[in-house]
C-alpha cells in the first residue's frame, strides 16, 4: 500500500 | 489593454487541450514578458505551470500586468470554434478585466469570428517551487511517454519509475498480473526518438499513473518529453511549445504505507 503525498508538502504557499 | 495574436489557433488549442482536464479553472497571469499560469489540481496532487513568452507572439501588447480568471472548459469551447491555421487575438480593453475577447481571422481574411468570454474572480495562492538539481534528468520522445503511461495504466493505479546509467524503467503491478517496459540510451542524441540520461545518482520513485496520463496530453506540443527526478521530491514532466515557452508539470511521489 502507498500513500500519496500531497504538493504542499513540498512546495511553499505565497 | 492587452492583446495577443498568434498567427495559428492551432497551438492554443492544444496548450488548452493539455491543462483543461487536469484543472477547472485557473489565472491567466498576463505582464510585458509574457502570459503565465500555475495552478494545482483539486487534489492537490499535481500542479501545472505554463509559460507563453510575449516574444512567441505574432504581436503582443500589455499596457499594465493583468489577471485573468478563466473557466478552461469554456476556453476550450470557444477554441473548438477556430480552424487550426486561423489567426487568433486575445483581448482585453480594461486593466481590470471581467471579459476576454477571442477573435479569429481565416488565412484568407473572409470569416472573421469573435467570441466573448466572461472572466471570473479565482482566489487561488501561488506557490514557490524551490529549484532543485534533480539525480536523473530523461530526454526521450513524448509519443513513447504517453503510450507507456497508456499501456501501463491498464494493469495498475501505481507506477514505478527507476532510473540507473543504463536506462529507464517503468514498472506496475496489478490484479490482471505486471509489466515492465524498460528504455536504453540511445546513441544519437539529436534525433526525435533519443532517450537520453543525465544521472548523478540512480532514483526509484512511484507516482499515480492516472496524472501521468493527464500530463500526456500535452504530446501534440513536442516530440520530446523531459522528466526531471529526485528521491521523495515530485517529479517534474516538462514539454517545449516551439520556441516560445513551456509547460511544467509537476506531480508529488506515492510513498510506502
Amino acid at each position: 500500500n502507498s500513500l500519496q503525498l500531497e504538493l504542499l508538502t513540498f512546495f511553499c504557499q505565497h | 489593454m492587452f492583446e495577443a495574436s498568434l498567427a495559428q489557433s492551432a497551438i492554443l488549442k492544444k496548450v488548452l487541450d493539455a491543462i483543461k482536464d487536469l484543472l477547472n479553472e485557473a489565472n491567466f497571469e498576463c505582464t510585458d514578458d509574457g502570459i503565465k499560469v500555475q495552478a494545482m489540481d483539486n487534489s492537490h496532487v499535481s500542479l501545472v505551470s505554463l509559460e507563453l513568452r510575449s516574444d512567441g507572439f505574432e504581436k503582443y501588447r500589455c499596457d499594465r500586468n493583468l489577471s485573468m480568471g478563466v473557466n478552461l472548459a469554456s476556453m476550450a469551447k470557444i477554441m473548438r470554434c477556430s480552424s487550426n491555421s486561423d489567426k487568433v487575438t486575445i483581448k482585453a480593453q480594461d486593466d481590470n478585466p471581467d471579459k476576454v475577447s477571442f477573435i479569429f481571422e481565416s488565412s484568407n481574411q473572409e470569416r472573421i469570428s469573435d467570441y466573448e468570454m466572461k472572466l471570473m474572480d479565482i482566489d487561488a495562492d501561488q506557490l514557490g517551487i524551490p529549484d532543485t538539481e534533480y539525480s536523473c534528468v530523461v530526454k526521450m520522445p513524448s509519443a513513447e511517454f504517453a503510450r507507456i503511461c497508456k499501456d501501463l495504466n491498464q494493469f495498475g493505479e501505481s507506477l514505478v519509475i527507476s532510473c540507473s546509467k543504463e536506462g529507464i524503467k517503468f514498472s506496475t503491478s496489478g490484479d490482471l498480473g505486471s509489466a515492465n517496459v524498460k528504455l536504453a540510451q540511445t546513441t544519437d542524441a539529436d534525433k526525435d526518438d533519443a532517450v537520453t540520461i543525465e544521472m548523478r545518482s540512480p532514483v526509484t520513485l512511484t507516482f499515480a499513473c492516472r496524472y501521468l496520463n493527464h500530463f500526456t496530453k500535452a504530446t501534440p506540443l513536442s516530440s520530446q518529453v523531459q522528466l526531471s527526478m529526485s528521491d521523495e521530491i515530485p517529479l517534474l514532466v516538462e514539454y517545449r511549445i516551439g520556441d516560445m515557452g513551456c509547460i511544467k508539470y509537476y506531480l508529488a511521489p506515492k510513498i510506502d504505507d
